[in-house]
């Protein structure tokens, strides 16, 4: 932010370039043909830099008004840490998108391709106040993105099993009887139970020692 | 099942051909496959009876009982050198509560490589891979946490003898919580405060031998032990370690960047973003890790929710499998999209990583200060994420779900871990932030 403001963005990371970009007025989601995950990240861009400017100018103004700069810093911090998780939730986003773009096998694509769209609009729909209290995305914009996100997890539907399959995780490694990859589920989970040491025998020494006198007296 | 059965042959993909994507290209997604069915075969590296039955004691000997199997026959599963390999093997035999050697591979074995002058790995470093000592890293205190600047461990240097005395002043300086510091490693590499000649020089790193390598007891001036149980992890003997003016030798200051000669002068580190390389190396590959937690849970409850049938959409017809239902959905597979989201992020944060290593080798350190504020954030929010999407899994499998039958709860308490370990995450947040005023 200081970079920004003192007008030197050149000198910014590449992780943190998109804060001296100039981006469009209004989001374009649901507005321009074909426009697809580029106008979310550009969202998503335009969300975390307005955070991270209105954190830091927060911040600045703090100590401008005579706070100390540690002061300032406490009083800023919440505003500061929704600044961080917005810049990380954007990385998360264009690494998926990244990775998913370098795909050549057309089904693999397409199937990931639903995840990421899925992903968008919960992710966009999860931080969506700070997209509308500057007007950057209107409410038949997010109505959009929330009828995107329904039909997302209806075509997901068919391939969520198979997606969870391709991590290849053995039984014994899982460790779970609820997640068996036969689904024998019912009679695992009885046989489970009988291995507990408490049923190693039919009545438990507190019965003995404490139950049993308490009820005979 | 006839009902998980037909979910897959629904799938528009091949698994194997997804597996490839996950774990970095088909090489290492079918070697992942072959190592799990060399297991298969091989009884003595499984389980001998459900964790969640055994009492902590029993499933810390259950673990060495594996680890000691393991170390005789991990050649003829794996590639000991391929760390990828290396970590399925352990999740699959070891599992997630860890090992008695949990930090040894990860923290110990690594801060030797990054920070030990060459000699010193020669000393140290070949006997660690070879099992011959056992370490971990302990940095964390009771009462400041991972706070470097404010640790209370002083390492002072005596120039008489050409010593480091250790020493622990009050009860909130023990070390506190390092994995398998309590019952299991004869070694640490500790962090303290190193004073020369009345001069703080800030935190550094000190190889410390804890116990006797033959007796295993604790030695003079050590006082060491177990932490107590914690939410999950319970493998895991976290310890204390108090310093009573305990000496080493000079040459114990891991001196890769640093150093101090015989007479006290001190050389500093080249440049200061060097000792972020460590923290940005556990960060990147907690990423992937956490990944795989969120989708052991999303696995047990997507598999468990299509097997579940209860309740019907339309009254005339059978029950129905909740995954049909759209808030089972809803909770289920934004979770799904977000464990690939965070393995994709993940897996490029590490190849930036190996990036900056290599700049860093030829003095450019530009991206290093970029990255450790990414891996700070990402570290945070993944950990948080995760957490929500298995507590998600759990309620997903109603009330089974609170049955350690699920095993989510362990999951869970394993993976939230990751919250405060390696940094606690509005700790995290705000240092990300920092960069984030900067830029």
């Amino acid at each position: 932010a200081a970079l920004v403001k003192s007008g030197k963005a050149s000198q910014l990371g590449p992780l943190v370039a998109y804060l001296g970009a100039r981006s469009e007025p209004t989001s374009l989601i649901d507005r321009v043909p074909n426009g697809g995950i580029t106008e979310y990240i550009k969202t998503f861009q335009h969300i975390a830099k307005r955070q991270t400017l209105k954190a830091a100018n927060k911040f600045f103004g703090l100590m401008e008004n005579g706070e100390k700069r540690e002061i300032a810093w406490n009083k800023s911090s919440v505003e500061l840490n929704r600044a961080s998780r917005l810049h990380t939730r954007l990385f998360i986003v264009e690494a998926f998108a990244r990775r998913v773009n370098e795909i050549g096998d057309i089904t693999i694509k397409e199937a990931l391709s639903d995840l990421l769209h899925l992903h968008v609009n919960y992710e966009l729909l999860d931080v969506a106040t700070y997209a509308l209290e500057d007007g950057f995305m209107s409410s038949t914009q997010l109505d959009y993105v929330r009828d995107q996100l329904y039909f997302y997890l209806q075509k997901i539907r068919p391939n969520a099993v198979s997606l969870l399959d391709s991590w290849e995780f053995s039984d014994r490694e899982l460790r779970s009887v609820l997640g068996r990859r036969d689904g024998h589920v019912y009679e695992n989970l009885f046989k489970w139970a009988k291995e507990s040491p408490l049923n190693k025998t039919d009545v438990l020494p507190s019965v003995d020692t404490y139950l049993k006198p308490m009820m005979e007296k | 099942n006839p009902d998980l059965t037909a979910e897959r042959l629904t799938a528009t993909f091949d698994t194997h051909a997804m597996a490839a994507q996950i774990y970095g290209g088909e090489m290492r997604a079918r070697r992942r496959r072959e190592i799990t069915a060399k297991l298969a075969e091989i009884p003595e590296l499984h389980d001998s009876m459900p964790l969640p039955y055994m009492t902590r004691e029993e499933k810390i000997m259950e673990s060495a009982r594996k680890l000691t199997v393991l170390t005789q026959r991990m050649s003829e599963i794996i590639d000991p050198t391929d760390a990828g390999e290396l970590y399925h093997l352990n999740n699959e035999v070891l599992g997630i509560e860890g090992n008695p050697m949990a930090l040894h591979g990860v923290m110990f074995i690594p801060a030797l490589n990054a920070q030990a002058s060459d000699e010193q790995q020669a000393k140290w470093l070949i006997r660690a891979l070879r099992r011959e000592i056992i370490g971990t890293y302990a940095q964390t205190e009771m009462g400041h946490g991972t706070n470097l600047q404010n640790l209370e461990t002083t390492a002072t240097y005596d120039i008489g003898t050409q010593e480091f005395v250790l020493h622990t002043p009050k009860i909130t300086a023990l070390k506190w919580w390092p994995g398998n510091l309590g019952k299991s490693s004869n070694y640490a590499v500790v962090v303290a405060h190193m004073y020369i000649k009345g001069k703080n020089f800030g935190p550094h790193t000190f190889m410390v031998p804890l116990r006797d390598e033959k007796t295993h007891k604790p030695l003079p001036g050590i006082t060491i032990g177990d932490i107590g149980p914690k939410m999950a992890y319970n493998i895991v003997d976290n310890g204390f370690l108090g310093f009573n003016n305990y000496r080493i030798p000079r040459t114990n200051l891991l001196m890769r960047h640093t150093k101090v000669e015989a007479d006290g002068t001190y050389i500093k580190p080249p440049h200061a973003k060097i000792n972020y390389s460590a923290m940005v190396h556990v960060r990147s590959y907690m990423l992937t890790g956490q990944a795989i937690m969120l989708s052991y849970a999303l696995n047990i409850a997507t598999r468990y929710s299509a097997v579940r049938r209860q309740g019907q959409i339309d009254k005339n017809e059978p029950e129905v499998k909740v995954l049909e239902y759209q808030t089972q959905q809803h909770r289920l597979f934004p979770f799904i999209a977000r464990a690939y989201a965070f393995q994709f992020a993940g897996a490029e944060t590490v190849k930036l990583y190996e990036r900056v290593l290599k700049e860093m080798k030829s003095g450019n350190v530009s991206l290093m200060a970029d990255l450790h504020a990414l891996t700070s954030g990402l570290k945070s929010v993944v950990t948080h994420q995760t957490g929500e999407g298995i507590e998600q899994a759990r309620m997903a499998c109603g009330g089974h779900g609170y049955s350690m039958a699920s095993y989510i709860s362990e999951i869970y308490g394993v993976a939230i871990g990751g919250c405060t370990y390696e940094g606690e995450n509005m700790v995290m947040l705000l240092q990300l932030a920092r960069y984030l005023v900067k830029s």
